[in-house]
């Protein structure tokens, strides 16, 4: 464990606390992707897999059962809770387009073709165009909600800290997973257009909006 | 194929 991958862990689990807190508190997912956050708990079921088969530390494990146990929580406020808020007119990214060719990549391009290795391998891909329904949601309705601004910032710095880890990892430990690291680095790349406009915007103070 | 490693991240 290094400072970047607990700052990246931590950035994680902060994004998933903002998103809940704000869905609870306002009751309401108005402006929340409920695809993208579907994405997410198929990402962590099928990547948490091994929380039954191998024990890496305790800190490993509770953050497993928190981010399958959140994920579930939030797909169920969304499409259960407050059904009634959740801008489903809105929320219209085809999510097959990105989990068949994530099935097929991971089918293709993995460590080792085993069961729990491809759904790992899956979990990685899929994870890193997750947020896609979520940025096309915030692009056509052309704003964000400071709170939901917060959220994307959050967990896009997580898979940012984690290349910052990977590099330190490669550096000390000769430790890497390619992988990952060209997954990830897709992922991060995705919310750099939403890091230009948080920096520019919200933390002056002013709403997300995106030029008509 | 690559290596396998250790699954030690989140």
């Amino acid at each position: 464990m290094n400072i970047f991958r607990l700052t990246g862990d931590l950035a994680h689990l902060l994004a998933i606390i903002i998103l809940l807190l704000k869905i609870w508190k306002t009751r309401s997912c108005a402006g929340i992707s409920g695809k993208s956050q579907i994405l997410f708990a198929i990402v962590y079921t099928t990547r948490y897999l091994d929380l039954v088969t191998t024990y890496v530390s305790a800190y490993n494990t509770l953050m497993k059962i928190f981010f399958l146990g959140s994920s579930f929580a939030t797909v169920y406020l969304i499409y259960v809770k407050f059904k009634a808020t959740y801008d489903h007119n809105h929320d219209t990214f085809r999510i097959e387009f990105l989990i068949l060719p994530a099935v097929i990549l991971a089918l293709l391009i993995n460590h080792a073709f085993t069961p729990l290795e491809i759904l790992w391998t899956f979990s990685i891909y899929l994870e890193s165009v997750a947020i896609l329904p979520q940025l096309f949601m915030v692009s056509k309705t052309g704003e964000a909600e400071s709170i939901t601004s917060h959220y994307l910032f959050a967990l896009g710095s997580y898979r940012g800290l984690y290349i910052l880890n990977w590099i330190y990892r490669y550096a000390m430990e000769s430790h890497y997973d390619l992988i990952a690291i060209v997954a990830g680095i897709v992922q991060t790349v995705l919310y750099c257009d939403f890091f230009y406009l948080y920096i520019t915007k919200v933390l002056k103070g002013k709403k997300l909006q995106l030029p008509a | 194929n690559t290596k396998t490693v250790v699954k030690d991240e989140l």
